[in-house]
């Protein structure tokens, strides 16, 4: 429920992410530059791993950046991106401490933003 | 919205998908075994040496294996005065036995890498082996308690191999590549009646086996909310195991011996990790563990609301159950030890509780989550494994010492003409 583990994935991996920039010194897109880089080329299966990060980077990058940028914590990111949701009448899931106006709060101040990227990312949603 | 749709993530959750039926992905001849590592290959079945001939495989008992070897332990040929290695060196009269364990997570060895999720530990270059990490479902049965057989030295799973299999091959080298891992990742008794089903042996022409039977966990463990009514009830469980006793005596050779292994008591996880922050949470100091465990629950997607909670009345309720569940396995153990015509059954306790109450006699004190896979909370991470097979080994050898094969006074002599016997 919640988005289970599409949401579970998409708040560690932002969460991780976040923190590697602080704690590497590096910027956010650099960071996501080198999210595809280690990954080999081919698995034994012939799925084009890099290709595959690549193209989702180049999907997710941008909304991303100005995500961190606006210093939002994972939770709030990945309940913007849609991979968390709070299905009516759960409670709603968090992993991080609680933004300063609750998660909806957040995304309503984000409204704009979404808009600006997840339209030009053409998902029928926004 | 449907993240598997989006673009990048379609391959990976198709990769994810292809993995899902626990089956060898290239076993050409169809014998179970293959002769590529992961998706269900040779880390978790011996390494097929003909991926073209079903009767070539590990654990065949050859016929004199002159000319290929059969049965793909590295002994063939002959010697000097024309006699077949195979018969001198691995003789008749000599009991050999192969092992399987049929299991969950814990026996596959679940472990997530903490590169991956601790910022401070974290490199770009451990994720060069992620294909290969998700190919094996997340697990890690090269390096487990049962079926290890190799130190792989990637910084991403570090800690010593012992396993049950090295030390029968250990005892006898003509056992070499006869394993089977047939765990599977949330299997209760349930889905064993499936998963049982992908044993390779030949009751006529293949060695007997020793067989763990180890579901340690899921059967009190689930995601439900109300997790207590998704638990197996004794009679369940009573029925499953049996029915899997008698599913192995009709398609395993004679002789071979079944070792149920008990669940074990999870109330030690939160009670070790409860004050400790968890990987994500470490640089900010900002996530412990039953706050970990709780978001994991409230997404439903955790492996088990009965251990991973802070509420300590459901922790001592699972436990509840999951002690009535082990006396059925005790009971069944009991009366069934001789009953079945091909296989002898036992009862070990889950030698997991004896490796964290004597690391905590040495250790001291709250030392515990040191045996705990970091990431997941929950599972034995690579020290545990190693300890439980120097655990269990130990115990097998005292009180069933018929269980394990016969000693081979030519173990030497394999060593020098073999060498490692072509390897793993």
């Amino acid at each position: 429920i919640n988005g289970g583990y599409y949401c579970f994935g998409c708040t560690m991996a932002v969460g991780v992410l976040q923190q590697i920039a602080e704690v590497h010194n590096a910027s956010i897109s650099e960071s996501l530059e080198s999210v595809c880089k280690y990954l080999p080329e081919l698995s034994s299966r012939g799925t084009h791993m890099r290709r595959e990060c690549q193209t989702l980077i180049r999907l997710l990058g941008p909304v991303l950046i100005e995500l961190f940028y606006t210093h939002e914590t994972p939770d709030v990111i990945c309940h913007a991106l849609r991979f968390c949701y709070t299905e009516t009448g759960e409670r709603e899931c968090r992993l991080f401490p609680l933004p300063k106006g609750g998660i909806p709060g957040r995304l309503e101040k984000l409204r704009p933003i979404l808009r600006k990227h997840l339209v030009k990312l053409n998902i029928p949603e926004f | 919205l449907e993240p598997c749709s989006w673009p990048g993530l379609k391959r990976i959750c198709e990769l994810a998908d292809s993995v899902l039926d626990h089956n060898p992905a290239v076993d050409l001849d169809g014998d179970g075994f293959s002769s590529v590592e992961a998706l269900r290959g040779s880390a978790w079945r011996g390494r097929d040496c003909s991926d073209v001939q079903k009767n070539i495989r590990p654990g065949v008992i050859p016929d004199s294996d002159k000319d290929l070897d059969a049965n793909c332990n590295g002994i063939y040929g002959v010697d000097a005065n024309g006699v077949p290695y195979e018969e001198t060196l691995c003789p008749k009269n000599l009991t050999s036995r192969g092992i399987v364990v049929i299991g969950d997570s814990a026996m596959a060895h679940f472990h997530i890498p903490e590169q991956w999720v601790d910022a401070e530990l974290f490199t770009w270059e451990s994720f060069s082996h992620l294909p290969y990490v998700l190919e094996n479902e997340f697990d890690w049965p090269m390096m487990s308690s049962t079926t290890g057989f190799v130190n792989i030295t990637w910084p991403i799973s570090p800690g010593p191999v012992h396993s049950i299999y090295l030390q029968m091959k250990e005892r006898n080298r003509c056992v070499h590549r006869d394993y089977q891992n047939l765990a599977v990742n949330g299997a209760d008794s349930f889905d064993t009646q499936y998963n049982q089903k992908r044993l390779s042996r030949d009751p006529v022409n293949d060695y007997p086996l020793l067989v763990l039977f180890a579901l340690v966990g899921n059967d009190v463990c689930n995601s439900y909310p109300d997790t207590l009514s998704h638990m197996t009830t004794p009679e369940e469980m009573r029925n499953n195991v049996l029915k899997s006793l008698e599913y192995l005596n009709s398609t395993i050779p004679a002789d071979s011996k079944v070792l149920l292994v008990g669940l074990a008591d999870g109330r030690v996880l939160y009670d070790s990790m409860y004050q400790r922050f968890h990987p994500i949470g470490r640089h900010n100091q900002d996530i412990t563990y039953p706050q970990f465990y709780d978001y994991f629950g409230c997404l439903q997607a955790t492996p088990c609301q009965g251990w991973m909670t802070s509420n300590a009345t459901l922790r001592d309720l699972t436990f509840e159950r999951a002690d009535k569940l082990n006396q059925v396995l005790f009971d069944v153990a009991k009366t069934y030890k001789n009953k079945f015509t091909n296989l002898e059954v036992n009862f070990l306790e889950c030698p997991l509780m004896t490796v964290l109450e004597d690391w905590e006699r040495v250790h001291g004190p709250g030392s515990i989550h040191q045996l705990v896979e970091a990431v997941d909370g929950f599972h034995p991470n690579q020290k545990a494994q190693s300890l439980i097979a120097q655990y269990s080994w130990k115990y097998l050898g005292k009180y069933l010492p018929h269980y394990l094969g016969d000693l081979n006074p030519h173990n030497h002599q394999i060593r020098d003409i073999f060498g490692d016997q072509g390897g793993h």
